[in-house]
């Protein structure tokens, strides 16, 4: 299926980049393999300004209202969410764990930081996902090169103070070669 | 070149606009 280019309109503030929004949804039964999770991946939208992503994001579910085992994911359009996709392949994400009730706010928080370009990373952010469990929910941003550590903890000293996180959050890096490796995401 | 930064202020302050809508 080929897409209408996504451009902002008259009046709008465009937006560094254009964005995708995709949504997953499995069963924890289903094994995580490579194929069922593309074909569970849905492709909702995408977005090239400030206004566009207001008027698509107030339309869908806040994240800490889903259940279940969703994942809501934006990326920069032409990136795939998946470890495979080129810009990812040799990336790697920071996780952080959030107990249940505070994924909507942080959720929000991470995406204005990323659509504002607060991160001065250059190319170097891929996009976000915010993961709903059961027992606790998971924000992580990707980057393109997990071996890059400068990139690296300027993106952690960014979230520390754009979601002004709790002192005793704990940070994860993952990188997507090892993501792949143990067959898991966090 | 140049780059768009917007701080979390702006963008919220976008929220109401009527081209939000």
């Amino acid at each position: 299926i080929r897409r209408k280019p996504t451009s902002p309109g008259a009046g709008e503030h465009p937006l560094q980049y254009n964005y995708t929004f995709w949504y997953s949804r499995r069963t924890p039964s289903r094994p995580a393999n490579t194929q069922s999770y593309e074909q569970n991946i849905k492709h909702i939208g995408s977005v090239a300004s400030v206004e566009q992503f207001w008027k698509f994001y107030s339309h869908l579910v806040r994240p800490g209202d889903l259940t279940g085992h969703s994942d809501f994911h934006i990326f920069k359009e032409g990136i795939k969410p998946m470890w495979e996709d080129e810009a990812n392949k040799n990336g790697g994400k920071w996780i952080i764990r959030l107990r249940k009730g505070l994924a909507s706010r942080f959720w929000e928080n991470i995406i204005l930081a990323m659509l504002g370009e607060q991160f001065m990373v250059g190319e170097e952010i891929c996009g976000v996902v915010v993961s709903i469990r059961f027992q606790e929910d998971i924000l992580s941003i990707w980057n393109k090169t997990a071996n890059d550590q400068v990139t690296t903890s300027r993106i952690r000293d960014t979230l520390r103070r754009v979601l002004n996180l709790p002192p005793n959050t704990i940070m994860e890096y993952k990188t997507h070669n090892d993501s792949l490796k143990d067959n898991s995401s966090f | 070149g140049t780059r768009i930064i917007y701080d979390r202020k702006f963008l919220l302050d976008r929220r109401n606009s009527p081209l939000a809508q």
